[in-house]
């Protein structure tokens, strides 16, 4: 879930 | 999402819309470095490798759609459209985009957030792809601030282009500040040096862009 909170910006 | 993030995507798309307003309103790409165009394709083509799989939101992904699809086209413009690549000046147009790929490869496989090089799986091809994508945006200006350098006259849309372009991410540190602050655990280390140094290499065009917009002065680099 931690990574997806990273990719979560264009 | 917050103002400085929101601010930040608005300016990156404002600068490609003036790119694209340029070459499709004057069919001429006069000043503008397609190798930049070209890198800025593959940087938009290995982040989002998983628009289709990781969902976010319907901005996030319209925005990505939008962003890929302007890249590639201003892509197809200067190569292929038969007027506009009259005005590609290739001759000045000389950094070879190799030497910043590259690097920014192996800088990927060896510096990324996973450093687990053992588990070669599709999650850590998608990350080495994200990280490389990273590394090579902030360096993928490079081409065209040395063609900068080499026109002398730069017309004004490409001045805004470029000074829009560097704003964006000057305003993303904004929002990395403002996350880091009021999200806890959000600390992305990789994502803010290679932001910082994406926005220091702008640092001598804001300069001066600053000087020309306040002497009211044709914007020129110094050689």
């Amino acid at each position: 879930e931690k990574e997806k909170d990273a990719h979560d910006e264009l | 999402m917050n103002i400085f993030r929101l601010a930040g995507d608005m300016t990156h798309l404002l600068s490609v819309l003036v790119l694209l307003l340029k070459i499709h309103t004057i069919k001429s790409c006069a000043g503008i470095s397609l190798k930049t165009q070209e890198l800025y394709a593959v940087v938009f083509a290995t982040r989002y490798l998983d628009i289709f799989t990781s969902y976010i939101s319907p901005y996030n992904t319209m925005m990505k759609l939008i962003f890929l699809g302007s890249s590639f086209s201003i892509v197809w413009y200067m190569r292929y459209h038969k007027i506009v690549r009259r005005s590609y000046d290739k001759d000045q147009d000389t950094f070879r985009p190799y030497i910043l790929m590259l690097p920014c490869l192996i800088l990927a496989l060896l510096i990324n957030e996973k450093f687990t090089f053992k588990e070669i799986s599709t999650s850590f091809f998608l990350f080495v792809m994200w990280t490389f994508s990273l590394y090579l945006e902030a360096v993928a200006i490079l081409p065209q601030l040395v063609m900068l350098q080499r026109t002398r006259n730069i017309d004004n849309l490409t001045g805004q282009y470029v000074f829009l372009l560097g704003a964006y991410r000057a305003l993303y540190i904004l929002n990395w500040i403002y996350r880091y602050f009021t999200e806890e655990h959000f600390v992305h280390w990789i994502t803010w040096i290679s932001g910082l140094v994406q926005t220091l290499l702008y640092a001598d065009f804001f300069y001066y862009y600053f000087q020309s917009w306040k002497n009211n002065v044709k914007l020129q680099l110094p050689a």
